[in-house]
C-alpha cells in the first residue's frame, strides 16, 4: 500500500530525528517508542536540547528550520559528551 | 566554546602529525596543503607547533576511510557525517578521520577539505563542539566564500587559548598556563617607529618584509609597498616565520619556521615540503633559524642562529666545515641576535628590533644605522 506523500515524509523525518538524537544527543537506542510519539516529554526535551545547542528557537517541535539544520552535512562527533 | 568532558589536552606544545593515506579526489599536494593550512589555523593563535612525520605513530594521525574503518564508529556514505576526530591522548586519541565517500575539494564545489580539517583538528587539540554558529567548531558544515582569508572566530580563539594559552612557551616546551585574556592580534603598520620584522628576503627582484601573518612587497620601481596576507599568496606557509632567503639561481625562496622549512617559486608552493632543517646539516641543538641570506655571487647561504652563523655551500649542497662561527668576529659591529638579514647594493642589512645595520662585507664594518622600516619611505 503506497503511503500518502505527507505521511511518508513525516516518517522519514521521524527516522532522521531518531538517528540524529541517538547519534549526537545521547538518546537511548531503546527509546524508539518515544520518538514515534514525538509529543512525549523525553523526546521534546531532547529536541529542545538540540535546538538550544544549534542556536535554533527552542520549540521542542520538529519544525522546518530544525529539519533544515539536521539535513546539513556535519561533523560526526556527538554534540554532547559521553 | 566547549572542551571535551574532563578537558583533555596535550601536555606538550610540539606535536607530530602524519597523513596516513590520501583521498583519490585530490592530488597529494592538495591534501598536504589543506592539512598543513588547517594546522596552522591553530598554530597561529597558540604556542603549539606541528611537525610532520612519515612513519610510525604520530600524535595526530590523519586518514581517509569509508564505512566501518576500525574504530566502531562507521562512516555513513555520501553526505551527513563528513569526518570525526578524537580528543587529545595516546593511540586513537588525537586522530582525525575523513569520510572518503564525500567529494573532497580545494574549493567549495564539493566538501572543502581545509575547512573540515581545521574543525576536526580542533577536536584533536581538545575543543568540543561550540554552540556558536559563527565558530569553526560549530558542528554543522558551512563553507566560507572567502577561504583564502579564513580566520578563526573569537569563540574558537578563546576556546583553544583556554587550553594552551596564546604564545608563551617555556624553555622545555611544556604548556604554559593560559593567559587571562586572549589579545587581539593587531595589524602591523609600516611606519610604526617600533616596527620589527620576522624575516626579509628578495623575490624576483622585489623585497618581501614578513611580519606575523602579513608581508610587505616592495619593488624598487614603486614608492609604496603592497601589504598582503601570507596565506593569500601561499596558503600552506605558516605565519610568524623565522627566516627567509632567495636562491636566485634556483628561482626559489626558502621559508623557515621552527625546525622546518618550505620552498616557494613565485606563487607556487613546492611539493615535498616542509622539510626538516636537519636535512641541511644543522645539529640537533639548533631549534630555529633567526635569519638567513644567500649570496648570489658567492653561492653561499648564511644562517644566523643566536650569536653564531653557519655557511651553506649552494654548489655542493652541504654545510661548510669550520662552522658555526661567531657573528661578531666575522661581522664586526653586529653584536646581538638578528631578526632578519637582507642584501642590496652589495651591502648586508641586519635587522635587530626596530634598528637596521648596514654592513659593508668588503670593508668588514657597519657603515650606517637605520630604522628597520627605512625601505618604506616613511
Amino acid at each position: 500500500y503506497p503511503l500518502h506523500g505527507a505521511t511518508r515524509g513525516e516518517d522519514t523525518s521521524m527516522d532522521l530525528l531518531q538517528q540524529y538524537l541517538e547519534n549526537y544527543y545521547g538518546l537511548a537506542k531503546d527509546a524508539t517508542q518515544f520518538v514515534k510519539r514525538k509529543d512525549s516529554s523525553p523526546v521534546v526535551k531532547k529536541i529542545q536540547e538540540m535546538q538550544r545547542f544549534l542556536g535554533l528557537e527552542m520549540t521542542g517541535k520538529l519544525d522546518s528550520g530544525t529539519m533544515e539544520v539536521m539535513r546539513k552535512p556535519r561533523c560526526g562527533v556527538p554534540d554532547i559528551g559521553h | 566554546f566547549n572542551t571535551f568532558p574532563g578537558t583533555p589536552k596535550w601536555g606538550k606544545t610540539q606535536l607530530t602529525y602524519r597523513i596516513v593515506n590520501y583521498t583519490p579526489d585530490l592530488s597529494r599536494e592538495a591534501v598536504d596543503a589543506a592539512i598543513g593550512k588547517a594546522l596552522r589555523v591553530w598554530e597561529e593563535v597558540t604556542p603549539l607547533t606541528f611537525s610532520r612525520i612519515y612513519d610510525g605513530e604520530a600524535d595526530i594521525m590523519v586518514s581517509f576511510a569509508v564505512g566501518e574503518h576500525g574504530d566502531f564508529i562507521p562512516f555513513d556514505g555520501p553526505g551527513t557525517v563528513l569526518a570525526h576526530a578524537y580528543a587529545p591522548g595516546p593511540g586513537l586519541n588525537g586522530d582525525a578521520h575523513f569520510d572518503d565517500d564525500e567529494q573532497w575539494t580545494e574549493d567549495t564545489t564539493g566538501t572543502n577539505l581545509f575547512l573540515v580539517a581545521a574543525h576536526e583538528l580542533g577536536h584533536s587539540l581538545g575543543l568540543f563542539h561550540s554552540a556558536n554558529p559563527e565558530a569553526l567548531m560549530y558542528p554543522v558544515y558551512k563553507f566560507s566564500q572567502n577561504m583564502a582569508q579564513f580566520r578563526l572566530s573569537q569563540d574558537d580563539v578563546n576556546g583553544i587559548q583556554s587550553l594552551y594559552g596564546s604564545a608563551t612557551v617555556s624553555p622545555d616546551h611544556s604548556v604554559a598556563p593560559p593567559e587571562s585574556g586572549p589579545p587581539e592580534s593587531a595589524t602591523p603598520t609600516m611606519c610604526d617607529p617600533a616596527l620589527t620584522f620576522d624575516a626579509v628576503t628578495t623575490l624576483r627582484g622585489e623585497a618581501l618584509f614578513f611580519k606575523d601573518r602579513y608581508f610587505w612587497r616592495k619593488s624598487l620601481r614603486t614608492h609604496e609597498p603592497g601589504f598582503y596576507l601570507i596565506s593569500s599568496f601561499w596558503p600552506s606557509l605558516p605565519s610568524s616565520i623565522d627566516a627567509a632567503y632567495e636562491v636566485a639561481g634556483k628561482d626559489t625562496v626558502f621559508i623557515f619556521k621552527g625546525n622546518q622549512f618550505w620552498a616557494i617559486r613565485g606563487h607556487e608552493e613546492q611539493s615535498g615540503y616542509p622539510k626538516s632543517i636537519y636535512t641541511l646539516g644543522f645539529p640537533a641543538t639548533v631549534r630555529k633559524i633567526d635569519a638567513a641570506i644567500s649570496s648570489k655571487e658567492k653561492k653561499k647561504t648564511y644562517f644566523f642562529v643566536g650569536d653564531k652563523y653557519w655557511r651553506f655551500d649552494e654548489k655542493r649542497q652541504s654545510m661548510e666545515p669550520g662552522f658555526p662561527r661567531k657573528v661578531a668576529e666575522d661581522f664586526p659591529g653586529v653584536h646581538s641576535q638578528v631578526d632578519a638579514v637582507y642584501e642590496a647594493f652589495g651591502f648586508f642589512y641586519f635587522f635587530n628590533g626596530s634598528l637596521q645595520l648596514e654592513f659593508d662585507p668588503n670593508a668588514k664594518k657597519v657603515t650606517h644605522f637605520l630604522k628597520s622600516n627605512s625601505w618604506f619611505n616613511c
